[in-house]
């Protein structure tokens, strides 16, 4: 419901002007999603695949992690899955649980160009369902490192 | 710079205190059309943000890519309260590691705004990939402490498209440049929309593996879909909301969340 407060908060005049927003007087309220953006997204403007792009990036060097709340069911770890495996990369490190505390955080796999984690008992948001989870994927991903293997 | 003081954010109505600056406001990316993009930088908590990387946040939809969802709901410092009337911490805000820039793009979403009412009408991957990056450029001269800093970009669900649409746009402006200042290290997503086919076919599985939905919708959808196709059939999209049918009252999002009334 988190969605709902926000909506409250950012249309409040002072929480405006704190923010130097709005100083235009937009004809619309603020709210979190646009409709009118997605309804009226150029879809023709949108590629089916990303894959290339994401080869293109690997072959630049730039580090590239990919990860998935297991409890989502919109863009599920199984999709991630399904279309990474079409990149067909190599693997550097096999698949392993990783650690959040004492409890396991997901498990993950390093290919060559790309990390691939899974974040245990997370939705759509990860960071929102898996708070502390999500902190020691940031650290990892950070300093390039893989993730932990016990606590 | 002056512009950048006129940024600053002395405190937000209901927050309580914190020991980092923030920053908010307007770059305009298109001056015809006056397409203005709204950013809010929550810099570093730790002890040296100036040695703390850069990270871009952008959410999904496409047309949620507001701070509610990133700065808001999951990886910004402040959480807002049930009334809407108060700000408190979030424990694990990734601010203790980075600095937090969250961008709402493209305009129309959150506080961003055009002059050019068919700016709406023409919002797709291509537009908002360049007008992200001319606003990181016009951004960073505002902000020229965080030229040639660690530069990362982080974003979930629609935005796998537009998260490595931004970086490979970087990657190409760097090429072309002598002295480039966006130091473009790499990017995370999150749950991301990568390739149509995959994609659906792995939610399928994923609604039946996790018993959402029963066998006979399930070989319905694959008997009746061709994820391949441009555009998907009536009859597959007909398959695809009888299953829908089967996930009873639950929140697609989480799957074992009780859903917000």
């Amino acid at each position: 419901c988190t969605e709902n407060y926000a909506e409250i908060y950012y249309n409040r005049p002072e929480v405006q002007r704190a923010m130097h927003a709005n100083h235009t007087v937009i004809p619309y309220k603020w709210t979190a999603c646009s409709d009118s953006v997605f309804d009226n997204w150029n879809w023709r403007d949108s590629d089916n695949s990303m894959l290339p792009i994401y080869k293109e990036l690997i072959a630049a060097g730039l580090r590239i992690w990919v990860y998935s709340g297991d409890t989502d069911s919109v863009i599920p770890v199984t999709a991630t899955r399904f279309s990474l495996s079409k990149l067909n990369l190599t693997v550097k490190t096999r698949w392993y649980p990783w650690y959040s505390g004492n409890q396991v955080g997901g498990r993950t796999e390093v290919y060559e160009g790309l990390t691939f984690v899974t974040v245990r008992g997370a939705g759509h948001e990860v960071p929102f369902f898996q708070p502390q989870s999500a902190l020691i994927l940031l650290r990892s991903f950070l300093a390039g490192k893989e993730l932990p293997r016990s606590y | 710079t002056k512009e950048q003081e006129e940024d600053r954010i002395k405190a937000l109505p209901g927050q309580p205190k914190v020991g980092f600056s923030q920053f908010s406001g307007y770059v305009t990316v298109n001056e015809s059309h006056g397409r203005s993009l709204f950013y809010w930088l929550t810099e570093s908590s730790s002890h040296s943000p100036h040695t703390k990387p850069l990270l871009l946040w952008l959410n999904g939809g496409p047309g949620c890519s507001s701070i509610a969802y990133g700065a808001s709901e999951e990886i910004g410092p402040f959480r807002i309260s049930k009334t809407g009337y108060n700000l408190y911490l979030n424990n694990f805000s990734w601010n203790t590691e980075v600095n937090l820039l969250f961008l709402e793009s493209p305009v129309g979403v959150g506080f961003s705004y055009t002059n050019t009412s068919s700016d709406f009408e023409e919002s797709g991957d291509e537009r908002t990939a360049q007008d992200n990056l001319i606003f990181l450029i016009s951004w960073m001269s505002r902000f020229p402490q965080y030229q040639y800093r660690d530069f990362y970009i982080v974003g979930e669900s629609y935005a796998g498209h537009y998260v490595p649409q931004l970086a490979k746009k970087i990657h190409e402006y760097n090429k072309d440049c002598k002295n480039p200042v966006i130091n473009l290290k790499g990017f995370m997503v999150g749950n991301p929309e990568m390739d149509k086919n995959n994609d659906k076919i792995g939610t399928i599985t994923y609604w039946w593996s996790h018993a959402m939905i029963s066998d006979a919708s399930y070989n319905s959808i694959l008997e009746k879909c061709d994820f391949t196709a441009e555009r998907f059939s009536k009859e597959c999209n007909s398959a695809i909301y009888d299953a829908a049918a089967d996930f009873g009252d639950i929140d697609q999002y989480s799957i074992y969340t009780p859903k917000c009334v």
